[in-house]
């Protein structure tokens, strides 16, 4: 999976994720990546946000929803709220990660899982890479 | 006030530095960077944060490192399926599809549906229809295909016939009260 969130500026949010799904999957089964407010979320008012990891949980949990809500109605830094919300994807059994980036250019990348593919880019083009925990 | 204005993944998962060649880890550092690099750019040329994303998908999607687009894994049947879904933050517009088999990039297709229709989320040879008359780019299935996730597939079919597996994990332990995915790749 591959998602990124991005904030231009005119201070608008968007965010995108991509997938090809897991492997040996059947039936026709779908993800969190599709589900608006599960895997993918974006609102001008919080946060936007994309997912990666294991789909079932991401959508029980309305995850990429859920941490704009945590945000938009309790208060919370994106940080605080993406951990928040992961540790809710652990407690139910799920793993994987997230990335959000708020409306004032603050950002998160937790996961639980051993490592995350992530990368950031500053206003002014400084470039961060990071693979494991 | 923060000072970021695009972030990336490339999948999670159990990436275990001891199963990871300094050659192979300098080529995804390397993808991750093109892609940053091209979202940046798109913002520092005025574009959106809607094209930034885009963008920045492509070059992900178009790199058979990562399982999206080019390089997406098989489903038990041998097949690439894929899913992918845009929102809009300004104006909660969003677009997704899922099960598409022949789409070049999704995320334009995403954007498409959000952009182009009156709807927010299209399946498989609809969504496929879709792409052809909006003139979103359509290829061949066999683009997709890598022998590293076909090889995956063999082996995950190995291993067990009806099990599926996210990306990126190696030997994940069972949790109480889950289904038994072992070796998950997300």
């Amino acid at each position: 999976t591959v998602g990124c969130v991005a904030l231009d500026h005119n201070g608008n949010l968007a965010a995108g994720t991509s997938t090809g799904g897991m492997t040996n999957k059947k039936y026709g089964r779908v993800g969190d990546a599709p589900i608006i407010g599960a895997g993918t979320y974006a609102n001008n008012k919080t946060v936007a946000v994309s997912c990666t990891g294991w789909g079932e949980f991401y959508i029980r949990s309305v995850v990429a929803h859920d941490l704009s809500a945590l945000m938009e109605y309790k208060g919370l830094s994106v940080q605080v709220a993406g951990k928040t919300v992961i540790k809710k994807v652990g407690d139910l059994g799920g793993d994987g990660g997230l990335i959000a980036l708020d409306k004032d250019g603050n950002m998160a990348m937790p996961f639980n899982t051993e490592g995350m593919y992530r990368g950031a880019v500053t206003k002014d083009g400084k470039i961060e890479i990071l693979i494991y925990k | 006030m923060g000072n970021y204005v695009l972030v990336i993944h490339g999948g999670a998962g159990t990436i275990l530095k001891k199963n990871m060649t300094p050659e192979k880890e300098a080529r995804y550092k390397a993808g991750l960077e093109e892609a940053l690099k091209k979202g940046y750019a798109v913002l520092e040329a005025g574009g959106t944060s809607l094209d930034a994303v885009e963008a920045t998908i492509r070059i992900l999607e178009d790199n058979p490192l990562f399982n999206a687009g080019k390089g997406a894994v098989f489903t038990h049947d041998g097949r690439n399926e894929l899913d992918a879904a845009i929102m809009d933050g300004k104006t909660l517009g969003a677009g997704s599809v899922a099960g598409v088999r022949t789409i070049k990039n999704p995320i334009t297709l995403a954007r498409a549906v959000m952009e182009k229709s009156e709807h927010v989320m299209m399946v498989g040879n609809g969504a496929e229809q879709f792409a052809a008359e909006v003139g979103v780019e359509i290829v061949d299935t066999s683009y997709f295909r890598t022998e590293e996730r076909w090889q995956g597939l063999q082996n995950a079919l190995k291993e067990d016939s009806i099990k599926a597996k996210l990306d990126h994990s190696f030997l994940t332990p069972q949790k109480a009260g889950t289904i038994n995915h072992d070796n998950k790749f997300g």
